[in-house]
């Protein structure tokens, strides 16, 4: 650069070697925190255990899989009617559930979609993975509801009801992708799902929450493109 | 494009690889072990700006034509990167949430002279 005109890489390279590596790495944080919308670093409180991400991922593959082929598309994952070089960010959640409250006949689910991904994001799809344990041969009715908090914040509404008959131990899935949207659009950040079963049943998922069986939901979101204004 | 090696002075591509081990973040970020954040430096005199393939950029046509015409008008050219790639992440939110996203733009493959 014409002499007193500072340039930013040559301003860089001026700097000592230790130096120059603390601005780097304070730089590489500032632009990784910023692209994730993030404003520090997460503290995780209960990560999640190998064997319950493991599961989920090949859940998650089968199910598109399944989709694939039923619909037709190339199984390999990429879908065809999506122009690479779109340029718009997309994220897959993985969202493990908590537990909430249960009685003999029902047990409660919570699942939380942070602020941050709720306030950039639109969702594209939620599926909601459950894995039955079935008391005995036959079938047994469940009604799933999805509960979400109403404007208060203080009562919870029941967005969708969905009476299933189990039969056979296993994963089940559920879209709930209209839920999970009409949270984020509400700027909520907890999905609860409720699970009633008939008396005798107990509890309808594994019991002792064995990890890789563990219900989740799975969300594909894309980053909200910033409203443009068309000028003539 | 020409990676950095020893005092070259030229524009060329500086490594740079940020470990997350290193930095405490490998508890919250689980995939990849760390990021490239490669940066371009050097100088980029005028007989090396615009030279076709360094950097495929629209400058490079204006720059020719400024050049073909009154070289003292040609501004000064900089070095920049000229190939870039996205930085796929599989990370923990903060409500433990398993998120996986590829931040576009993010790693330097190549540099060039506008």
């Amino acid at each position: 650069a014409p002499k007193g005109v500072w340039c930013p890489a040559c301003g860089l390279a001026a700097l000592a070697p230790t130096t120059q590596r603390d601005v780097l790495i304070a730089l590489a944080k500032q632009s990784i925190l910023s692209k994730l919308h993030l404003p520090d670093r997460p503290n995780i409180t209960q990560p999640t255990s190998r064997g319950a991400l493991l599961t989920a991922l090949r859940r998650m593959r089968a199910q598109r899989t399944d989709m694939a082929i039923s619909q037709g598309m190339p199984h390999d994952g990429s879908i065809p009617n999506w122009h690479p070089g779109m340029g718009v960010q997309e994220y897959e959640i993985l969202s493990f559930a908590e537990s909430g409250s249960s009685t003999s006949r029902s047990v409660r689910l919570h699942f939380r979609f942070t602020g941050e991904l709720a306030g950039s994001t639109e969702i594209l799809q939620a599926t909601l993975y459950l894995f039955w344990a079935v008391p005995g041969p036959g079938t047994h009715p469940v009604t799933v509801r999805l509960l979400q908090p109403d404007l208060t914040g203080l009562n919870r509404t029941v967005a969708s009801e969905t009476r299933l008959e189990v039969q056979r131990a296993g994963w089940a899935t559920l879209d709930v992708g209209r839920a999970v949207q009409s949270l984020f659009s509400q700027g909520s950040q907890r999905l609860t799902v409720e699970l009633e079963v008939a008396e005798d049943w107990g509890s309808p998922l594994l019991a002792g929450h064995s990890d890789s069986h563990w219900p989740f939901v799975a969300a594909q979101a894309r980053a909200r493109m910033p409203h443009r204004v068309q000028r003539r | 494009s020409i990676d950095c090696s020893g005092d070259s002075q030229m524009c060329c591509r500086k490594e740079f690889f940020v470990d997350f081990k290193e930095i405490g973040w490998e508890d919250w970020i689980i995939q990849p072990e760390g990021y490239h954040m490669n940066y371009c430096a050097g100088l980029c005199p005028l007989h090396m700006a615009g030279i076709p393939g360094l950097a495929a950029s629209f400058h490079t046509a204006v720059l020719n034509l400024l050049k073909a015409n009154n070289a003292d008008a040609a501004v000064d050219s900089c070095c920049v990167p000229t190939q870039r790639r996205p930085l796929s992440l599989l990370y923990y939110d903060r409500d433990s949430n398993i998120v996986k996203t590829d931040i576009p733009d993010m790693i330097v493959d190549a540099c060039g002279c506008t």
